[in-house]
């Protein structure tokens, strides 16, 4: 409806956005979501 | 995975659910069980399970993922049921189990939420005996004009009206609450079968077949599909139960929605003061 | 369900909720630079030409348009990618609400295209993780039963304030300026905007005017005179659409 969005520029937008929301959750839970596997000792002791 | 909070020393675990990228995004489950369990999570109800968090990771060409942080909760009734010793739950405990049960499904009510797959294997018991209502994947925020998946909770916990697939509301869930009731003193299921038909004839078979009046007009099956009989003693499927446990778990298990009891009054039932 | 609507303690928890999901603020010129008014009026009349070709339940259009304002509200949008934000707010309501939700395909056909699917797919992660997963926001329409359940009407009377409330809330939230309102109150006022709109019949003649509004704002406690200025601003803005619509 305004014009057509540059598709490279969406693409990066959504990539920035998830990246942040990935790295907050890494180091709340120090635990990588993306590779399912506990990262480094932090605040939680993971077991599987 | 499950951790440990060095601070709190409380246990979380992660459910993941995966996404082929190619079809409609997020499944309607995920979308819907964290949505009402962010919805109900300012309350913090003790008979609820907590969700802490919800980590979305980058799609990769094919899929994306979701993984939900959700309180650990060491076992679930079925397991907690399968563990007890003969000659069974004491009923002090049932009651207590009840109790907390009713108190859960009474709040998710006022919240204008139905569960719609409540059954052992989703109920949580912690270690102290606590008890936790949890996967809200089938739940439902409820209003009045609403199309509703007409198949919804196990085979064995579906209520007569889901069965018949004609309208339900909230006392779909007490339904399911009355099998799960019968099935602390029994330690074994109360309906148990094959498809609807034999499920809605083994219901019949022990409240009796409904009366012309009650059977429900916008149903395909008729009531002519099933024998006659007469209600039998509960007694006879539940020999454990107490006087008021059995005029609690009748209430429960009444055929017409409308009549059956709801959680907040189960809730005032004299048999949890008896 | 009367264990619902008879039930005070459901309207309660409703209105203790509500206040969570109004958006954080009036977003145009302050979050926003590059989205106006009328931009966001032309998205949302798009997004309830969707929900109605499609036959969408009622709930559906309010809620997506309270995703896009809480979104507007939290994250700068370029103007160009405001019709892919309505398309995604569209698909996560009606994950959320319907029975059958609208398809990803479907959504990219009603913009001609001008997204792709893997857009929308795409933005669906980031519009839920920015809105926190908060999606079952409240809306107007989660007040309607519980209003006219207090409210004295015959059952015909009260199915046609039903649908004349329902139409008047959808057209609140093509409007900007009922952004920030609680939905509680834009209930109440559509309600007594639709009473007022009907011709008082013998039978509720009292209950008219002045103490119909304190009714109302007794039902859901809501100040008498921001019930008479939101009411007001609703029949401003009914005149002006029934008028725009005229003209078209």
């Amino acid at each position: 409806l305004f014009g057509s969005g540059d598709r490279e520029e969406l693409a990066r937008e959504v990539e920035d956005q998830m990246r942040d929301m990935e790295k907050a959750s890494k180091e709340k839970w120090n635990y990588d979501f993306a590779k399912n596997e506990p990262l480094a000792p932090g605040n939680y002791e993971w077991q599987e | 995975y499950k951790a440990r909070d060095r601070d709190s020393g409380q246990f979380v675990a992660l459910k993941s659910v995966r996404v082929q990228t190619n079809q409609d995004g997020l499944p309607l489950s995920t979308v819907r069980e964290v949505a009402l369990l962010k919805r109900l999570e300012q309350f913090d109800h003790p008979n609820i399970v907590r969700l802490m968090d919800v980590c979305a990771t980058l799609r990769t060409d094919q899929e994306t993922k979701v993984t939900l942080v959700f309180e650990h909760v060491d076992q679930d009734l079925r397991t907690y049921l399968e563990k007890v010793p003969a000659p069974g739950l004491p009923i002090q405990q049932i009651r207590d189990l009840m109790q907390q049960l009713l108190c859960g499904l009474t709040f998710l009510h006022s919240n204008r939420v139905l569960h719609r797959d409540l059954k052992p294997e989703n109920i949580l018991v912690t270690s102290r005996g606590q008890v936790k209502l949890a996967d809200f994947g089938l739940a439902r925020i409820y209003s009045c004009h609403m199309v509703l998946t007409p198949v919804v909770v196990t085979l064995w916990y579906r209520s007569p009206e889901v069965l018949l697939q004609t309208t339900y509301a909230t006392p779909v869930d007490i339904w399911s609450t009355g099998c799960i009731f019968a099935e602390m003193f029994r330690r074994k299921p109360l309906f148990c079968g094959e498809s609807e038909v034999d499920q809605l004839g083994k219901i019949f078979a022990v409240i009796g077949l409904p009366s012309e009046e009650e059977w429900p007009n916008d149903v395909t099956l008729s009531r002519q599909n099933f024998s006659p009989q007469n209600p039998q003693p509960i007694t006879d499927c539940v020999p454990e139960i107490s006087e008021k446990g059995a005029e609690l778990l009748l209430e429960m298990l009444t055929f017409d929605p409308l009549k059956r009891i709801s959680a907040l009054n189960a809730l005032d039932h004299p048999f949890f003061t008896e | 369900d009367p264990n619902i609507y008879c039930d005070e303690r459901v309207l309660q928890s409703l209105l203790t909720v509500e206040d969570r999901y109004v958006p954080q603020g009036p977003y145009f010129k302050r979050v926003q630079k590059d989205i106006q008014p009328f931009m966001r009026r032309m998205v949302a009349t798009w997004m309830l030409e969707v929900c109605e070709e499609e036959k969408c339940e009622e709930d559906i259009f309010p809620l997506a348009m309270n995703y896009l304002d809480r979104f507007l509200a939290a994250v700068p949008t370029r103007k160009c990618f405001l019709q892919l934000l309505g398309a995604v707010c569209l698909f996560l309501a009606s994950k959320l609400k319907a029975c059958q939700s609208l398809s990803a395909r479907k959504l990219c056909m009603y913009t001609d295209n001008s997204i792709t699917s893997q857009q929308l797919l795409e933005w669906e992660l980031v519009v839920l993780s920015k809105l926190k997963w908060n999606l079952a926001a409240i809306t107007p329409l989660d007040f309607i039963e519980h209003i006219l359940h207090k409210l004295p009407f015959p059952e015909d009377r009260q199915t046609l304030i039903r649908k004349h409330a329902q139409t008047f809330i959808a057209l609140c939230a093509t409007d900007h300026s009922f952004t920030m309102y609680p939905p509680s109150m834009i209930a109440t006022g559509c309600v007594g905007a639709a009473v007022c709109g009907l011709q008082p019949n013998q039978s509720n003649q009292n209950l008219w005017g002045d103490n119909l509004m304190e009714l109302l704002a007794k039902i859901t406690h809501t100040e008498v005179d921001c019930l008479k200025s939101c009411q007001e601003q609703i029949e401003q803005l009914l005149t002006s659409s029934l008028k725009e619509s005229q003209q078209q």
